[in-house]
């Protein structure tokens, strides 16, 4: 017998969320030259049973998934995270007034999975 | 709040908050390449190697442009039609312990972005050496490595010299004595002229190293790959 869940619906599974990190927010503008923000988003959602494909979901999720169907308590839904990301590059000044300029690997959210 | 703004700095390779004080403007060629980035994502879909720097065909993923910090020494007795004698120094010490030097290229900009209009027969000579130790004022010239000789006709725009090996050395050996750039003019008939040519070149001369690193994390995760 499954755990009883609350109704699932296609707004709160897992997938990217929009979020535009500003760097004047965290106070690093008067370091960092460009950027000055950039559209960073968030894995947020659920990741229900069944797990389907467009949930990217592990070999891992699934099994955790069974698990947790028999053991709510105790074991906890697979988590949405991120699964595919991408870079991005920032201009800025530093300590000693040099410009310098550094490739970011994993800034952006691409994808989120289970 | 600071603390874990510290921790968060460092987990991006930043040892310090940065605190600019004279801000210079940003290398064009900084800003191409940045610019170029920032639009590749849309126009192509293959995944963006992040430790490659594909204009300069070299491993890394931190381009830094170095201002020069050197001041011009004095040319003491005439020799023949020596311009000018400039000390380069470029403070690498902000470079992180684990960062390691791919590419560095010396760029020598003449503002005087012109052909000059009188220079006819006369030719440039540039010769750029390395200090093997620090030289001390009214004793002799300590002995120098000579790196580059070069002839150019006309001030025009710039020229760029690797300089790889030279920036290795200096991080290698923890020494950084800095180079020697020394401009001569030579040909030509008339002896106004050519010092003519000569005492306007300090004033618009213009030099800056940019150096290619790969830092830690990158090196971890090309070995990962």
């Amino acid at each position: 017998r499954s755990a009883q869940h609350p109704p699932i619906t296609l707004s709160n599974l897992c997938r990217p969320r929009r979020l535009y990190i500003s760097f004047s927010d965290v106070g690093w503008e008067n370091w960092i030259i460009a950027p000055q923000g950039y559209l960073a988003n968030y894995c947020l959602g659920e990741c229900p049973f069944p797990l389907t494909a467009e949930l990217n979901s592990t070999n891992h999720a699934i099994l955790q998934t069974m698990v947790h169907s028999l053991d709510p308590q105790g074991t906890p839904q697979p988590c949405c995270v991120p699964v595919r990301l991408s870079p991005i590059s920032i201009l800025y000044y530093d300590n000693s007034d040099n410009v310098v300029l550094r490739h970011y690997a994993d800034m952006v959210v691409d994808e989120c999975g289970c | 709040l600071s603390l874990q703004e510290s921790l968060l700095l460092k987990s991006l390779g930043l040892s310090a908050k940065p605190s600019p004080k004279t801000p210079i403007p940003v290398p064009p060629v900084l800003w191409r390449i940045f610019q170029r980035r920032k639009t590749q994502p849309s126009m192509n879909k293959e995944p963006v190697d992040a430790c490659r720097v594909e204009e300069f065909d070299v491993p890394g993923d931190i381009i830094r442009v170095f201002t020069d910090q050197g001041h011009f020494i004095p040319k003491g007795q005439p020799q023949g039609q020596l311009c000018l004698r400039k000390r380069l120094y470029f403070n690498l010490s902000m470079l992180e312990e684990d960062e390691n030097v791919t590419m560095a290229q010396l760029e020598i900009k003449f503002h005087h972005n012109s052909y000059h209009t009188s220079s006819q027969g006369q030719i440039f000579e540039l010769r750029l050496s390395q200090p093997s130790q620090v030289s001390l004022q009214g004793m002799p010239e300590p002995r120098q490595k000579l790196l580059v000789e070069q002839s150019f006709a006309q001030l025009h725009k710039s020229l760029l010299f690797n300089l790889s090996m030279v920036a290795r050395d200096w991080r290698m050996h923890n020494r950084n004595l800095g180079l020697v750039l020394e401009v001569a003019v030579s040909g030509g008939d008339e002896v106004n002229e050519l010092q003519g040519l000569c005492t306007s070149i300090d004033s618009f001369l213009d030099t800056s190293l940019l150096v290619v690193t790969l830092s830690q994390q990158c090196q971890v995760s090309r070995r990962r790959r």
